[in-house]
């Protein structure tokens, strides 16, 4: 169904970028996107912001899948 | 708003962050 499906994608993107297997993303992690996606350092350290919603510095599983469903479903309302 | 702004703009590079993501993954094999 399309909520499993959403979660493992959402799976897979966030272990694109939890590149150590450490369960959460940092800032640098983020960082070494860059080169990887066709997005600067500035557009990375913008996404890195907007996903970390309590702001610590760790995007865990949870905040990035947020994000992503809020891009799917402003893809959808667009 | 000011506010609004910076969520329309961060809402852009969202949409490319995971647009890209899936580009990355489809684009490989």
């Amino acid at each position: 169904n399309a909520g499993s499906t959403i979660q493992e994608k959402t799976h897979e993107f966030f272990q694109i970028c939890d590149i150590e297997d450490k369960g959460f993303i940092t800032r640098r992690d983020m960082q070494r996107l860059h080169g990887e996606l066709p997005l600067s350092a500035d557009e990375l350290e913008n996404v890195f912001d907007t996903l970390d919603l309590d702001g610590n510095g760790y995007l865990t599983l949870d905040e990035f899948s947020s994000g992503f469903s809020e891009f799917i479903f402003g893809q959808r309302l667009s | 708003d000011p506010n609004m702004k910076g969520a329309a703009a961060n809402e852009g590079v969202l949409a490319n962050f995971f647009n890209s993501l899936l580009s990355k993954k489809t684009g490989s094999p």
